[in-house]
């Protein structure tokens, strides 16, 4: 199994490669995609050969090629359904992205236990009852699921989420889920990222 | 500089150390860290002989003395202002977002263009107009700003907020900024995020 920092080095490979597969361009060397991704060479060529792939001398890596590598290694399809859980201020900024549409992710259910909210549709998809998700899940086979209710809802919707057959969690709340073993939990977090900034802009200040 | 993987992985060994202080705990074990962190023993002393410090024998690493360290290296303070700029689903997600606070990160100013949402308090923040984005960032000495526009206002508004005197921006948009070299943009994707959980999900499967 691949190590995190690798796995999300290989997304931001892939968006590149397919921004020049969307431009026709066929081969790239480490030398062009470090200069696009602002990525040190040496750590290109290390990061693809460890997927088991080299370039060709004078030519570079074949784009198409690696586009499908990649994918295959991510597990991505064309079309991968997912639901949501909570459909407030985040849910909803989420249901309306078309970031996640481009990658593949439909969210194809979402959920809550507003009433007024319940009923409604937007962006495509109809807000049902929590009471719902299992049928849901069900019928259409979700393995994954975004959760953006509040915290103190937390744990008792991941349950849920659990018993209806979903195996992997995007956790955007504050809370420490507890799940078995075979489910996956990926904790989101923009304030890691909020003090990633912040140190970039302060070792700047201190150069 | 540190890389990236590093400079996050800090700040998830800051908040296992915090809470850790919280409960009172004055020593853990580097081994007593991995259980929380889930990550293996020796990248987290490895990490942390990175930043000079090597447990005690017997009796582990010095909680305090390693939060101090953590925050010192990524810049952190008890009170940096930052500002937002775009209050729509996201933006005011995070604004809401206590997350922030807790880490030090102090919204105290807010923006957008929509005469609806100007004039109007969230948060303890009052929502104002683009216009007054420079006054703002000179009066309070901001440096960072969270972007959470439309994709077309983007490149606009990062413009606004460079020439204001902002030297890092939190890039929510699906848009590559264009800014002077000593300003620092990061860009926070959630599809990464998915695609991570993705690939955990599709990895155990396969095994
Ligand atoms: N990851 C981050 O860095 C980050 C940033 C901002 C917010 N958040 C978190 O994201 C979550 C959502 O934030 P928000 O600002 O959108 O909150 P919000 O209050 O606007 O939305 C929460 C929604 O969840 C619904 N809900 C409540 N209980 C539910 C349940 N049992 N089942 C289904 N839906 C339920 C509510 O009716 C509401 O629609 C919160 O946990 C918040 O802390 C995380
Ligand atoms: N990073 C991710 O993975 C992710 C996920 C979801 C959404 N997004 C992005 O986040 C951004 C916000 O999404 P949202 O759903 O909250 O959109 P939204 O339409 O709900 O909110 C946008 C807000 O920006 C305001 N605005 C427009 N032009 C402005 C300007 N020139 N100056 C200041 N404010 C301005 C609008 O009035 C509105 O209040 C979008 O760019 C979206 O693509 C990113």
């Amino acid at each position: 199994k691949l190590p995190p920092p690798t796995v999300k080095r290989l997304s931001l490979y892939l968006r590149a490669f397919e921004g020049l597969d969307h431009r026709g361009v066929t081969h790239i060397s480490s030398k062009g995609l470090s200069e696009i991704l602002e990525i040190p060479d040496t750590q290109i060529r290390k990061g693809l050969s460890f997927i088991g792939k080299t370039g060709r001398r004078g030519k570079g890596y074949p784009v198409r090629d690696l586009i499908q590598r990649i994918r295959e290694i991510l597990g991505l399809k064309s079309y991968i359904p997912i639901i949501l859980v909570g459909v407030g201020n985040l849910g909803t900024a989420l249901l309306a992205s078309k970031l996640m549409k481009q990658r593949g992710f439909r969210i194809v259910g979402a959920f809550d236990v507003d009433v007024s909210k319940i009923g409604k549709k937007f962006c495509d998809v109809r807000i049902q009852d929590d009471s719902k998700i299992p049928e849901f899940v069900k019928e259409y086979g979700i393995k994954l699921a975004i959760l953006t209710t509040p915290g103190e809802a937390a744990q008792h919707t991941a349950e849920i989420l659990v018993s209806a057959g979903i195996s992997g969690i995007l956790n955007f709340t504050p809370e420490n889920l507890s799940v078995p073993p075979y489910v996956k939990v990926h904790n989101v977090d923009f304030t890691i990222e909020m003090e990633f900034l912040n140190y970039l802009v302060n070792s700047e200040d201190l150069e």
